[in-house]
């Protein structure tokens, strides 16, 4: 039982390493409370983002967090993999930077899972071969298929 | 194993006649004006995957997800999901497996696979081979990014041993 | 006790109203639980957005939610007036289109009362007459204060 | 009453070096990356207005409000903000008002007013006076404005009573 946690803790440790580097340039990395004995303590989610001092997952700023827990989130298909991955606007506290930094992210593991998002961000949305636009109309929800090279305004699909 | 494709019928803000959301194998942007009905397809594939609690899927009772606007007595509330299962990560050997759930007025559902009715516990087993289930960290609900980061080092340590 | 609460409570309505249909084109309005004894029933805040039904505000989206609790927050001014609004991402769920609306509709609002808004998206920052950036080096923030006619990009602070 | 000028030096990722953020009497608004310190102002706004709770300023404990790159063990936290008084809300009869509130590593606070020293109680009554508190409606943390149209039937009732 340790020695599958070990082999799966360091898997996880390795992979939030390259994901997160990518996303942001910074670091981070786990750390276990009780190396001995890992399960008398808790993991901790370690992060240094550029020009910052390193922190717990827990004490950083909302965007920051965001980062960081996608790069939990997508790190675990090493241990644990699933077919598909659906994110209901991950995005909505990043700023324009770290925003494209996601898109392009989940554009490269879509080879690796398929990917849902949901998202109001241009820089998200363009980015994407495939763009599924929602509308009302008369109180119910449509769908339609919108091409890659159509400029995508979030607002125009309602006509 | 993934979604090829989602239809909804009378599921929540989506009206009684069937609605279909083509998905491809790689990335698939969902965007639109705010209350246009994202969110509520997000709900629509936890509701299809098995999600049982109303409140996960923003109502205060099961009957509450069926399109209020169909006022007819008999109408019902259905989603089916076609997933692609060339991987065969569902231990059934088919390349295509259409699963559907109905939701009558009164709260009671039923679970179908390729047609065939199962009960709850047999669809959700059957899914869960291919580590397929509605509460899996593969699912964020829009609003809860966050919380992944905030979880104490000892249900970061719980996150790891249950997948185990 | 009744009277005076009656008398907020049609401010509020009123001023709800108002504000709620220049941000959106839609409408939204409270009912009384129990109109003969309101202090034995609670309050409903309703909403109907164009194209929509007309709901309570806990069954909205989640823009809509920020919407409505925006409508709310400032038609609050008429029975209780604060001097400044402090205001942190707001506008994070809204789409484009409604997030303009809420960066105009704040604008206006600053003549009743001082507004402080931290926001990211360019179409509130691009608006307003005062923008502060703030920018993190070594392991410290500061702030700078940038001019209207800056063509304000929220990643160049960093430099 | 409102802010004309916040000075922040050691609270939270603000450094010992006093910065000072300059307020317009109409809009103001504050933008920078992910991770800048735009929330700590706000943090500190509450924070000179009273806030006692270290949870609401996103930490376990009162000391951890100071910045923690400033080693040495004198070192503290200081807010103060200038209110512009000209409409004599707040029931002293000048036309500026400097608050300012200082927190040593052990946790406990100082509160002055125009630089006199005031009890926390004498300090948080003055400003009540002019519909400050530092948990009032009309302050929205980061990520907590949908909780609004979240509120029961009950609590909006609530809300509206609680400020006859
Ligand atoms: N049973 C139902 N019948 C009809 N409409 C419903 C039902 N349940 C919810 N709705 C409506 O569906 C609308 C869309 O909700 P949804 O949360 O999917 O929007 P969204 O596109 O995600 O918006 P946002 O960008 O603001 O998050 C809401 O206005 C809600 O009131
Ligand atoms: N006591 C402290 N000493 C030093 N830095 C701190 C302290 N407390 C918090 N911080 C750091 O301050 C940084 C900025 O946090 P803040 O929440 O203000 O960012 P923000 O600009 O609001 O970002 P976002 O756009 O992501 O919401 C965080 O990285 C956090 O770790
Ligand atoms: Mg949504
Ligand atoms: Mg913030």
């Amino acid at each position: 039982k340790k020695a599958a946690f070990m082999k799966a803790y360091e898997q996880l440790d390795r992979e939030i390493r390259n994901v997160f580097t990518v996303l942001t340039g910074g670091e981070a990395w786990l750390e276990l409370e009780s190396p001995d004995d890992p399960f008398s303590g808790g993991i901790f989610l370690m992060a240094k983002f550029p020009k910052g001092a390193p922190r717990e997952s827990s004490s950083l700023s909302g965007g920051e967090k965001a980062i960081v827990a996608v790069s939990f989130l997508l790190a675990f298909q090493t241990i644990y993999p699933s077919g598909f991955y659906l994110l209901d606007e991950v995005d909505a506290a990043l700023d324009p930077m770290y925003a494209q930094g996601l898109g392009k992210m989940l554009s490269d593991w879509s080879s690796r899972a398929q990917i849902i998002v949901i998202s109001l961000k241009e820089s998200v949305v363009s980015k994407s071969p495939n763009v599924l636009g929602v509308y009302m109309t008369a109180g119910s929800s449509n769908v339609i298929r919108l091409k890659k090279e159509v400029q995508v305004d979030v607002r125009t699909q309602q006509s | 194993v993934y979604i090829t494709k989602l239809t909804l019928k009378g599921f929540k803000s989506f009206p009684q006649h069937p609605v279909s959301v083509p998905f491809e194998p790689t990335i698939n942007v969902i965007t639109g004006p705010n209350g246009s009905g994202k969110s509520n397809i997000m709900d629509a594939l936890r509701f299809v995957l098995g999600e049982n609690s109303p409140k996960a899927l923003r109502h205060n009772k099961m009957s509450d997800l069926v399109h209020d606007q169909s006022a007819d007595e008999n109408s019902f509330a259905r989603v089916s999901a076609t997933l692609d299962n060339t991987d065969r990560g569902i231990p059934v050997d088919e390349d295509r497996i259409l699963i559907t759930r109905e939701l009558k007025r009164n709260g009671d559902s039923q679970y179908f696979m390729n047609s065939r009715r199962l009960s709850r516990n047999q669809y959700l087993e059957i899914l869960s081979a291919a580590h397929i289930s509605y509460d899996g960290l593969n699912i964020i609900a829009q609003g809860t990014i966050q919380r992944l980061a905030e979880l104490t080092p000892d249900e970061k340590r719980g996150a790891v041993e249950q997948y185990l």
